[in-house]
């Protein structure tokens, strides 16, 4: 399965995580 | 062979025919390859193979609704006691299952494979990010993530699909209606409500072995939800980065809304034998429905006379799951 976020955000939002990275619920995913 | 009665030479036609598909695929596949190591070895960068219009047919034309009802429906049936350690310790062998965070470690309290599919965690197996706005649904691994450019969403590095055909056509008009609509105002534009924010995306793949349900990954209002009945192809990585528009095809639900900077959209797509999606607060969603037009889907919308823009989510809180079937 897979989940999908598509979602507006200003333009300094920045993602903490990178393509092929295990992540695990609860975990940040990005921020402003 | 000419002996043979009539129905024992029937009955080795379909064996023939799919041992002589299989086999030439097969051969096909292999020529493939080697067309892709020569290049390799003359230095040019082979892009990624990706299937054409009759892989995915032939693909799409493999039963998998069927077959995933049927496995959801063998895996609903109780097991005797004594058979649930072996048949779950097998699950939990093959996919590295991690029982010590589930909030039930013993075996022999799960009756099938379902509910141990839909096991819960421990509340401390997976504290909650306080500090960041946008934290993980749920676990798996990254796919791809970053910037939707030109209405095209990534699905993995090379390979994009449409989003509009992935979200479907806007659902509040008044969006629209609100700006001009000219040539370059695409379907992005739209649904982007501040010109100065920009469209992210990221899509995370839960393997078998993963904990399968999902969580609020913000505080947001939930105002409506599209199901796409379709397709139940894989989508491992590997098959992610051989199908195109993969996402588009499969069975999906798309739930939308907004959060303090605007947009915020969450989509579980169904796979291969995990057709069933559940919502909690979404009691009308039916999926993998035996019967369904392609290219249909069915909206429904949370705004209500309480809820003016939806459904309340607070980032953390239980959202859905993925079922077996």
């Amino acid at each position: 399965s897979t989940i999908v976020l598509i979602f507006e955000a200003p333009k300094d939002f920045s993602f903490y995580v990178k393509p092929g990275q295990k992540i695990r619920f609860g975990e940040a995913l990005g921020s402003l | 062979f000419h002996t043979a009665p009539i129905r024992s030479v029937l009955r080795l036609r379909p064996v023939h025919f799919l041992v002589a598909t299989g086999g030439g695929y097969a051969g096909y596949r292999q020529y493939e390859k080697h067309k892709e190591k020569r290049l390799q070895n003359l230095g040019v960068e082979a892009l990624p193979r990706v299937a054409s219009d009759w892989e995915v047919s032939l693909y799409k034309s493999v039963p998998t609704r069927l077959l995933s009802r049927a496995w959801g429906r063998l895996n609903s049936v109780e097991l005797p006691t004594w058979l649930r350690k072996p048949v779950l310790s097998l699950y939990i062998w093959t996919f590295g299952v991690n029982m010590k965070e589930a909030a039930v470690e013993d075996l022999h309290h799960y009756r099938n494979l379902s509910e141990f599919f839909r096991r819960k965690l421990k509340p401390q197996a997976r504290p909650v990010c306080g500090f960041h706005s946008v934290i993980s649904p749920s676990d798996g691994k990254i796919l791809s993530l970053g910037q939707v450019k030109n209405c095209e969403v990534e699905q993995v590095k090379g390979i994009t699909y449409s989003l509009e055909s992935f979200l479907g056509p806007h659902t509040n008009k008044e969006s629209s209606k609100g700006k001009p609509l000219s040539c370059h105002d695409s379907f992005q534009k739209q649904l982007v409500t501040k010109d100065s924010n920009e469209l992210y995306h990221c899509v995370i793949y839960l393997a078998p072995g993963d904990y399968h349900c999902f969580h609020s990954p913000t505080d947001w209002k939930v105002s409506h939800r599209r199901h796409f009945p379709g397709s139940l192809m894989s989508v491992n990585p590997g098959v992610a980065r051989w199908i195109k528009e993969l996402f588009c095809h499969n069975e999906r639900v798309v739930l939308s809304g907004c959060w303090k900077h605007g947009f915020f959209s969450l989509t579980a797509v169904g796979a291969q034998n995990v057709g069933s999606i559940r919502i909690y607060f979404d009691q009308d969603l039916r999926t993998n429905s035996p019967q369904y037009s392609k290219g249909s889907y069915n909206d429904f919308s949370f705004v209500t006379s309480n809820n003016h823009e939806g459904i309340p989510m607070r980032k953390g809180e239980h959202l859905g799951e993925f079922n077996l079937g």
